[in-house]
């Protein structure tokens, strides 16, 4: 259970990050 | 069916959306009452990204000029710092008590919020690059109206040198986006459209050609030359419009399509 919850939060983590570029690139 | 309608948004949303239905599962089986991790690195890990995205979200919603995307970021952005706040707030509590369940069900809770938040955002994204294709059709569409006032080859040449970067720039705009599009019959209409406008461009211009061709000889053909123009413009028109009805279609409904 434990690796089950820390992947959900990196994946949660990497998908945020994932939104932050899409935003930044479509405003360059 | 796809769940998703762009590759992009699948790519980014698919691996989560996966992994809390997963986590659902595995949560209600842990009911019996096993200890929860200590998660407070990775939530700090989570939090961070979030506060980010917050920033530059808001930073955007106030220098974008679409009104739409203004009006629609703010509620997600909300949702998402909502979500983060609440996967705080349960990682605290579990690390008091590592059995309290009412914290586990606010951990998936947050999860499905930075989910549904993020996936907001995403659509509100894509649908503000969907209006920016619309717009360049339309503008496409509005100068092909112009066909009907053209009598001579200078206005011709002209009409042809004005609408060829315009033309040249939406079917660029569509193709790209028929490549991001995940439903076959969407992206199957999109190409047919495209290769539509690819076959009519130059059958309008020699229409045109014609018609002042006749126009200019007094021909009596030239009603006949004009018929064929409006008829080929009207065609060009449908095609047009229909990549706009096609682009707005976001859901998989079968109901969308004749």
């Amino acid at each position: 259970l434990r690796v089950g919850w820390e992947q959900l939060l990196t994946s949660i983590a990497r998908c945020i990050n994932e939104v932050e570029n899409q935003i930044l690139t479509r405003d360059s | 069916m796809p769940v998703f309608h762009t590759k992009t948004i699948e790519s980014i949303l698919e691996p989560v959306a996966q992994q809390v239905s997963r986590l659902v599962i595995l949560h209600e089986e842990a009911e019996d009452g096993n200890a929860m991790p200590d998660l407070s690195q990775s939530v700090a890990t989570v939090k961070h990204a979030v506060d980010n995205l917050i920033q530059i979200g808001y930073e955007t919603v106030n220098t974008s000029d679409d009104s739409i995307l203004k009006q629609d970021m703010p509620p997600a952005l909300q949702r998402v710092e909502e979500a983060a706040t609440s996967l705080l707030e349960a990682s605290n509590m579990l690390k008091e008590d590592p059995f309290f369940a009412p914290a586990r069900k606010k951990l998936i809770n947050g999860s499905r919020g930075i989910l549904q938040g993020t996936s907001a955002l995403l659509l509100a994204f894509d649908e503000s690059e969907v209006r920016k294709i619309i717009a360049q059709c339309r503008r496409v569409l509005e100068y092909i109206g112009i066909t009907e006032v053209i009598e001579s080859m200078d206005d011709l040449v002209t009409f042809v040198k004005n609408i060829s970067p315009g033309l040249t720039r939406m079917t660029k705009q569509v193709d790209d986006r028929e490549k991001e599009l995940t439903h076959q019959v969407h992206k199957d209409i999109l190409l047919r459209c495209l290769e539509e406008i690819k076959v009519l461009t130059p059958v309008l211009i020699s229409g045109i050609k014609t018609y002042i061709q006749l126009l200019s000889s007094n021909s009596p053909s030239s009603a006949d030359a004009k018929n064929n123009r409006d008829h080929t413009c009207k065609a060009l028109g449908v095609e047009i419009e229909e990549i706009i009805r096609v682009l707005q279609l976001t859901s998989a409904g079968e109901d969308d399509i004749e």
